[in-house]
């Protein structure tokens, strides 16, 4: 059970990970475009 | 950040400290969790120990820990540049930026302009009752909030809209700050200004929203008998007294300038002007004439006869 745990913890983790890297994906891309219009 | 400082756009992300596959540099598309694939297969792997399940939850959470250090610089970037460019805009146009205000309120879903995924913006995740989980969520869900009150389309601000002025006499008594132009409109603001001691009125053509042409009347700083009329946008339909020259079909043109300021210097101008073209043209009318040997010949018939008819009465 302690390693069922641990396994539903790391995807839990793993799927936050992944949320987060497309918000800050999407964060860069939306930051190039304000570069983009201050250049 | 402070705006009025010489602006640092890069993001300066501390990535070298990060081991995962991160871009060191902006712009890059794809960013992702180096762990994403190798985790799902260490999942599979029934006969792994906890030990070692442990230590790569470790290793993720310091990951996801570093993500979201990185996504909070790059929001601290995205705002201090997102002001900069704002107060640049400002400075461009600081009264339209000022109207302009309202309507930005009225921003589309900032959801919708980032393109969050569906389960982060609605919050759900999978279910845990560890308190680290919903130290995580919280976390999560205060970036994602911190990430939308900074955003809207950055892309609107630079819509380009016709601006044109005229300058209208009017009487310096009449409060009502009303320019004749042929087209209904509907007040919806009135301010008073730093630069001039008379009020602004803000006007939207009484066909809005769908037509969006807003017009801001004010009187002249320099000479209060003069309204100055500033019309933005142009009419997508016809005034109801289109042949009356409405000010806004000039539009093409960045300013419509009707110099009246010195109104009476110009009306007596205007008159002498007038005189003078009445007096050529009579001249050249009675050159034209004498020099017509017909006409000579008929006039000096008609005078004798004129004459003969007086001496016999």
């Amino acid at each position: 059970s302690t390693t069922t745990a641990l396994v539903d913890e790391l995807k839990r983790v793993n799927a936050e990970n992944k949320k987060l890297s497309e918000m800050l994906t999407l964060m860069c891309d939306n930051y190039n475009v304000l570069r983009k219009q201050l250049m | 950040m402070d705006c009025s400082s010489p602006l640092d756009i890069s993001l300066n992300l501390n990535t070298n400290s990060f081991d995962s596959n991160f871009p060191a540099k902006l712009p890059k598309k794809e960013v992702k969790a180096s762990t994403s694939g190798g985790v799902e297969s260490k999942w599979l792997v029934k006969d792994k120990s906890a030990s070692e399940l442990r230590e790569e939850l470790n290793r993720v959470s310091s990951e996801n820990k570093k993500i979201k250090e990185m996504l909070a610089t790059v929001w601290e970037n995205y705002n201090a540049l997102h002001h900069h460019l704002e107060k640049l805009q400002s400075q461009k146009s600081p009264e339209i930026d000022h109207i302009e205000q309202p309507t930005k309120k009225r921003k589309q879903d900032p959801e919708e302009f980032l393109g969050f995924p569906n389960g982060l913006s609605s919050g759900k995740t999978e279910n845990s009752s560890s308190n680290q989980y919903h130290h995580h969520h919280h976390q999560q869900h205060e970036q994602k909030n911190q990430l939308l009150t900074c955003k809207r389309p950055v892309t609107d601000s630079f819509n380009k809209v016709k601006v044109s002025t005229v300058y209208v006499p009017a009487d310096s008594s009449d409060t009502s700050l009303t320019v004749k132009d042929g087209y209904q409109w509907r007040k919806y603001g009135q301010k008073v200004t730093r630069d001039n001691p008379s009020p602004r009125a803000y006007f939207r053509c009484s066909f809005a929203p769908s037509c969006p042409v807003k017009k801001k009347v004010q009187r002249s700083a320099e000479d209060p008998s003069i309204l100055v009329a500033t019309y933005e946008g142009t009419h997508n339909h016809l005034g109801p007294n289109a042949s009356e020259g409405d000010a806004t079909t000039q539009v093409g043109s960045s300013t419509v300038t009707l110099d009246m300021v010195h109104g009476g210097h110009r009306l007596a101008l205007e008159k002498n002007k007038r005189g003078t073209m009445q007096e050529v043209l009579v001249q050249q009318m009675a050159s034209s004439l004498t020099n017509d040997s017909n006409f000579t010949a008929a006039l000096a018939a008609a005078i004798t006869g004129r004459l003969m008819e007086q001496s016999r009465t």
